[in-house]
């Protein structure tokens, strides 16, 4: 879809911005390029508006990627699913239908200080880059600043630690930015996709507390078929379930709060591996990585279309 | 070398810790050692049965694994030397591309 943009190999944030910005001008039918704000660093914060225009009312689905800057495979996970969307959309009916009826906001990279800083110095950064006159650690973790229960369990008050939740909710404008998005265009989104690395499992809410959310039975539904169809890829198996459960309780995070805040329909993916390469997965490996994810999230959001009110 | 072969001799290894006991005495030397633990996300997590992934720079690894043994704690090597690991998870074009 973009001339030279290799999809299986990592790339650097200039490097996706300007794919962002090529895609922006050779596929205006279907992509919209927009800045919803700046980084603590400065940098504009990009999203690709994707879906056949049309006057009628549509609805949305949002992804983000690259919320914690040393998972790579995430935002390589964000461009393969949009080269996908423009490759297949005439080819294939559920992609067909998927960008006809909705619109996807895809946030590439999230954190942007912190991916730019995890190539340039740090590779097994995980936080923001934002600082604290009163500290001598810089950072808070983007997945921990959000309004919902926060800093409690699973999140720290101390700056040092990777899960720093910051001194108070959207401390960071990262956060900030993606929240008032949301907070805007709530009454039309009807999911919300975080992408993140590693542990192999599909996440619904509640992270924050061991409780069944109130849509249980569409939610877990999606989830079932979503890692069975993940799986008959190329055999690898997923969890699912709800995340304080499947992984661990944690408060202050994005896909709690975007449930909490009126999404219906709020899924944290954490893609491969379970160990063996952690955060170093091998760029052969993303894309049978990214084949196997891709499925499962059209299979998500077909189930959601047709199943769920 | 990436990022100037500073993760050269640095090692990843996975611990589970089978007691409260051993849990509490990993947290206590991952906060002595400043681990960066790759999973869970915090040390709080740690408990009996949680799959930990440590990565230890390479100046702390002999003390770490030296007070692992002694405590008899059981841990296997996720990647030997993670300097070499990046060299290798990276392509041509990549490594080309950020020098």
């Amino acid at each position: 879809s973009v001339p030279g943009h290799n999809y299986e190999v990592y790339h650097s944030l200039e490097e996706i911005q300007n794919w962002m910005r090529h895609l922006n001008k050779t596929h205006s039918g279907l992509i919209q390029m927009f800045s919803i704000g700046k980084s603590y660093e400065g940098r504009s914060l990009y999203v690709l508006k994707l879906g056949r225009r049309s006057r009628a009312y549509k609805r949305a689905v949002w992804m983000d990627c690259g919320i914690h800057a040393r998972e790579w495979i995430s935002p390589a996970f964000c461009q393969w699913f949009i080269k996908e969307a423009l490759l297949t959309h005439r080819s294939d009916p559920a992609m067909r239908k998927m960008l006809n009826h909705l619109y996807f906001y895809v946030m590439p990279v999230f954190n942007v200080d912190g991916y730019h800083f995890s190539w340039t110095n740090d590779r097994f950064w995980r936080k923001t880059r934002s600082r604290n006159s009163r500290f001598r650690c810089r950072g808070v973790d983007a997945n921990r600043n959000w309004r919902v229960k926060w800093c409690d369990e699973g999140a720290s008050m101390h700056p040092c630690e990777d899960t720093y939740c910051g001194p108070f909710p959207e401390s960071e404008p990262e956060v900030k930015a993606v929240a008032n998005f949301l907070r805007k265009h709530k009454k039309h989104i009807r999911a919300y996709l975080s992408f993140h690395a590693y542990a192999q499992m599909l996440l619904y809410p509640y992270s924050y507390k061991y409780a069944t959310i109130p849509n249980f039975s569409c939610v877990e539904s999606a989830a079932y078929k979503a890692v069975n169809a993940l799986r008959s890829v190329n055999g690898v198996r997923y969890r699912y379930g709800p995340a304080s459960s499947t992984l661990y309780v944690s408060s202050g995070n994005s896909m709690d709060w975007a449930y909490k805040n009126g999404i219906p329909y709020a899924f944290a993916f954490e893609l491969r591996d379970t160990g063996h390469f952690g955060f170093l997965l091998p760029e052969v490996l993303i894309k049978p990585t990214c084949t196997e994810t891709m499925l499962a999230v059209k299979n998500i959001t077909m189930h959601l279309l047709k199943k769920c009110p | 070398h990436l990022y100037n072969n500073r993760y050269a001799g640095d090692q990843v290894i996975r611990l589970i810790p089978k007691t409260e006991e051993e849990a509490y005495a990993l947290k206590k030397i991952y906060h002595q050692f400043r681990v960066d633990l790759w999973q869970p996300s915090s040390i709080s997590y740690i408990s009996e049965g949680t799959v930990t992934d440590v990565h230890i720079p390479q100046n702390a690894s002999q003390a770490l694994l030296a007070f692992l043994q002694q405590a008899n704690i059981q841990y296997k090597v996720l990647i030997e030397d993670l300097q070499k690991a990046l060299e290798r998870s990276g392509s041509l074009q990549t490594h080309r591309n950020r020098r």
